[in-house]
């Protein structure tokens, strides 16, 4: 039989990548992990600033998930998803104050990142709400649409998304279930999503959000509203041998 | 005409040949010519070396984990071995030039997730089904 000694040591020849051997492994590595490539976040990330209000929920999310593969409590939406998209608010449109009612605030979020052929398992609005001072302690009825189409002669085309009921005096995060405008924005890539918000109280009379304690862009950055949308992968087309 | 009787064949016995019975055979996790016997060993990724952490924001890399070891027969339990692996190693003995030896691959694999930053700092959460070995065995 051969040698018992200790087994030789490995004699394949351990050297250092060059600049470029390294960088195409890392694009290697970068395709197996499914990046598109090494994106360069257009402002300094918001993790070297004060912390935003999505890195911090997606950051809870991301150890639900590595927690649910250890068996944890299943978090919603998160079982079937292999992707979660945190949108970042672009521009906060106010039909307030000086305008006459109804009052609404309007969000709009760029969905050019959403990655081609994910299928959209949910998707929820989330805005951080403070205790409002008046009218003091009364229901209020907070409802959330799409913005379907815009026109310039007359109101834009609604799509009804959610409705949720709320006490004046309640505080934390709102959260809005926007899947239904998932249909259409898979359709069209390249459009915004209009998301708009509805206040009421019990009688029917519309109400300024911001009166209401739902906090928009002027908000501290860790409680500024965004979108949450969860992707379930569809079978991955197998990969180009390389 | 009187049939001539049937030699008795030798009662065909279906168990292995006792580990110990074959030259080299070591039970302490050592193969023929002392190599390492199938099993699991440690690959760490690391974002950092790669120079990544300016966009991943979570983990700083991950235990991916990889198969290596012989899988000389016999295929004891700790090596899982598929029946078809065992069969491919008794037929490698007796034919080693012809059949190689059951090949040392990951049986269970499992998940990992990773938080990184897009071109437009909107934040992703992936999750890589398949990314990390959790048993190794002969196949």
């Amino acid at each position: 039989g051969g040698g018992h000694g200790p087994r030789p040591p490995h004699t394949c020849p351990q050297r250092r990548l060059g600049a470029r051997e390294r960088r195409d492994m890392q694009r290697e590595i970068l395709a197996v992990l499914g990046l598109p490539g090494r994106p360069r976040p257009r402002a300094p990330p918001a993790a070297s600033r004060q912390p935003a209000s999505a890195p911090l929920f997606m950051l809870d999310l991301y150890h639900a998930m590595a927690d649910d593969d250890d068996g944890g409590p299943p978090r919603p939406h998160l079982g079937r998803a292999d992707l979660v998209m945190s949108f970042v608010n672009m521009v906060e449109h106010d039909h307030t104050l000086d305008y006459q009612e109804p009052h609404w605030k309007e969000f709009l979020f760029d969905l050019t990142q959403i990655p081609a052929g994910e299928a959209v398992t949910a998707a929820e609005f989330r805005i951080y709400k403070e205790p409002s001072t008046h009218p003091l302690n009364t229901t209020l009825h907070v409802s959330m649409f799409e913005v379907a189409q815009e026109h310039s002669n007359r109101e834009s085309d609604l799509f009804f998304l959610d409705l949720q009921t709320l006490r004046s005096g309640d505080e934390g995060w709102l959260v809005l279930d926007v899947t239904a405008a998932s249909d259409r924005w898979l359709l069209n890539h390249n459009k915004d999503l209009g998301l708009r918000l509805y206040v009421e109280t019990e009688d029917g009379h519309s109400m300024d959000p911001g009166l209401a304690g739902l906090l928009g862009q002027q908000a501290p950055r860790s409680r500024q509203p965004f979108m949450v949308t969860f992707f379930r992968a569809s079978p991955s087309p197998v990969r180009a041998p390389r | 005409a009187v049939r001539p009787l049937k030699r008795r064949q030798p009662k065909k016995t279906n168990e292995l040949p006792h580990p110990n019975r074959l030259p080299g055979i070591f039970d302490d996790g050592h193969g023929s010519r002392g190599r390492d016997v199938c099993r699991r060993h440690e690959l760490y990724v690391s974002f950092r070396d790669l120079g990544w952490l300016d966009w991943v924001i979570a983990p700083q890399g991950y235990s991916a984990y990889y198969c290596e070891g012989e899988c000389a027969f016999p295929l004891d339990s700790c090596m899982n071995a598929t029946n078809h692996a065992i069969l491919q190693s008794l037929v490698h003995l007796m034919k080693p030039d012809v059949v190689p030896k059951a090949c040392c691959a990951p049986t269970k694999l499992s998940a990992t997730s990773v938080l990184y930053y897009d071109s437009s700092n909107n934040v992703i959460l992936r999750k890589h089904r398949n990314m990390v070995v959790k048993a190794c065995g002969c196949h």
